[in-house]
């Protein structure tokens, strides 16, 4: 087994568990689905906006209670949470594909599936082309055969971002960074040293992914203008938090 | 701006030792 540095270990440690998001998850579907029941059948648009609101709730909690994010204070903490959630929120879904999914189908949260033509034939024009261009980084991922190790990785790299503007502690999330590039780059040179320019790959993936969080929002933002995304939730605020 | 970010602010700032 190749040797694995302390820093990725502790991300590991650090990740939420998997089976306890999808029993919080279904629970809060259920809850929401007998207030419902009044008001008739919700749209599949709003199960999915709830299942990403839960999931938000995990990665505040993750970001909480982990190594180095507990060492700031509480308006820095905001700020970076504010900067990164739809990245965090799209990487979970995303490394769940990844990780577990099948070709052809988005794998939910809560572990039902659904087909991705019936996305399509759903969804408008951003959203098929959200759809298409988050496939095609889930197939660059599979390429690059990114683990569970490494997503735990990127998932910190993604938080602790210096480039936020007003920091208090700015020197400190750059330290963090740093280090965590460092872990990085010493796991994917332990376990695929072999292949050149692994790493630089997977930066260039969190380009591409922070690309897609920015449509994301702007679709959301829409959606939730045109009255379709539920209120009163954390989603909501996390999308008005940078307008 | 601090009621706007209320539900952050209070899930990262609760206490949980109450």
């Amino acid at each position: 087994a190749p040797r694995m540095p302390q820093l990725v270990k502790e991300f590991l440690r650090c990740d939420p568990d998997e089976l306890q998001l999808r029993t919080q998850t279904t629970t809060r579907l259920l809850q929401e689905h007998a207030r419902w029941e009044k008001h008739g059948e919700p749209s599949t648009f709003r199960l999915l906006c709830l299942m990403a609101d839960q999931t938000l709730f995990s990665i505040v909690e993750w970001a909480r209670t982990s190594i180095f994010f507990k060492q700031l204070k509480l308006n820095d903490q905001m700020k970076l949470l504010h900067s990164c959630w739809s990245e965090l929120l799209l990487l979970d879904i995303i490394s769940r594909q990844v990780l577990c999914g099948k070709e052809g189908s988005l794998l939910l949260v809560t572990g039902q599936e659904m087909g991705l033509s019936d996305i399509d034939s759903h969804a408008g024009l951003t959203l098929t082309s959200l759809v298409q261009r988050g496939q095609e980084l889930v197939e660059k991922l599979h390429i690059l055969k990114v683990d569970r190790q490494e997503f735990a990785c990127i998932k910190f790299l993604i938080l602790f971002n210096p480039d936020v503007t007003l920091l208090e502690d700015h020197q400190f999330v750059e330290s963090v960074q740093a280090q965590i590039e460092g872990a990085l780059l010493e796991y994917t040179l332990c376990t695929s040293s072999h292949l050149l320019g692994r790493f630089a790959h997977l930066l260039l993936c969190l380009s591409e992914l922070r690309s897609l969080s920015t449509l994301a929002e702007d679709y959301l933002y829409c959606k939730h203008l045109s009255g379709e995304v539920p209120c009163n939730n954390l989603l909501i605020e996390m999308l008005h938090a940078k307008r | 701006k601090k009621k706007d970010n209320a539900l952050l602010r209070y899930l990262l700032d609760k206490d949980d030792t109450v």
